[in-house]
């Protein structure tokens, strides 16, 4: 059996509002040791999302058995619309489960909401990342490259990004014209989730299509700060931390023709 | 004229 509660809904609420436009169907896959871990790719095999949610991220989690549940997010959505941020969330389900119980309490007022999920088998391919050597890491507040991939991606589909050891420059080319922005380098000790930290060990140029950095900062509600991997000709990797877990990218690049 | 790669040409499956 598994019972996971959080302390509050609104982390399973922001995860899966940022994933559920990427990845229609997924497995989330449960076990003791693990917690919670999802790996799902886009239908177009551009983008990989990988979770991990951790027994720590949970208030009480246990886990009898290992299990595979295969969810349609729309639908996960639209089940999890129907509690408050705040609420306590509970996801039940039994070793051999057809649906998936989804539970929400509110104990001020003494509220308390259950539905049950239909569960699919769903066949999907499951890839081996090794952990990367990477050209550069940059960490940067989630909210500024946000905007950044927001308003860039009126101009282009396509974003470059140049990082040298002291800025990281985002370049649009578009058919009304061009566009760049140039974000410098610097520690802010009194914030330090408003530094932008660039890890260099060769500069990177690389382009990626617009339309996936814009799936992407649809976690940006889940943390301050993303991190970005990037390394020449091989996918880059965004990752936003939650507490006891991630919520990772993995994008492959455009290459010129 | 940038041609979009494919994840599978990185990762393998497992």
């Amino acid at each position: 059996m598994l019972e996971g509660k959080f302390e509050t809904a609104s982390t399973m609420k922001k995860v899966i509002e940022a994933i559920k436009d990427s990845v229609k169907l997924c497995n989330l896959n449960c076990s003791q040791n693990d917690g919670i871990t999802v790996q799902a790719i886009d239908d177009s095999r551009v983008l990989l999302i990988a979770l991990k949610l951790d027994p720590s991220c949970f208030q009480e989690f246990r886990c009898d058995k290992d299990l595979v549940l295969g969810l349609d997010l729309e639908s996960l959505s639209k089940i999890l619309r129907q509690g408050n941020p705040e609420d306590y969330l509970t996801l039940i389900a039994e070793d051999s489960p057809d649906s998936l119980l989804i539970v929400f309490e509110d104990s001020k007022k003494d509220r308390i909401s259950e539905f049950s999920l239909k569960l699919m088998d769903i066949d999907s391919d499951v890839l081996t990342i090794d952990e990367m050597e990477h050209d550069c890491a940059i960490t940067l507040p989630a909210a500024a490259f946000a905007k950044v991939a927001r308003d860039m991606k009126t101009l282009s589909e396509s974003l470059q990004i140049l990082v040298t050891k002291d800025s990281v420059k985002f370049k649009a080319d578009g058919s009304i014209g061009t566009g760049s922005v140039i974000l410098r380098a610097r520690t802010n000790l009194d914030d330090t989730k408003e530094s932008i930290l660039i890890d260099l060990n060769k500069p990177v140029n690389l382009t990626f299509g617009a339309k996936y950095l814009n799936d992407i900062v649809k976690a940006t509600p889940l943390a301050d700060t993303v991190t970005i991997k990037l390394t020449d000709k091989a996918p880059a990797m965004f990752e936003y931390k939650l507490q006891g877990g991630f919520l990772r990218y993995y994008l492959a690049p455009k290459f010129e023709d | 004229p940038s041609k979009q790669s494919s994840l599978m040409s990185f990762f393998g499956k497992r």
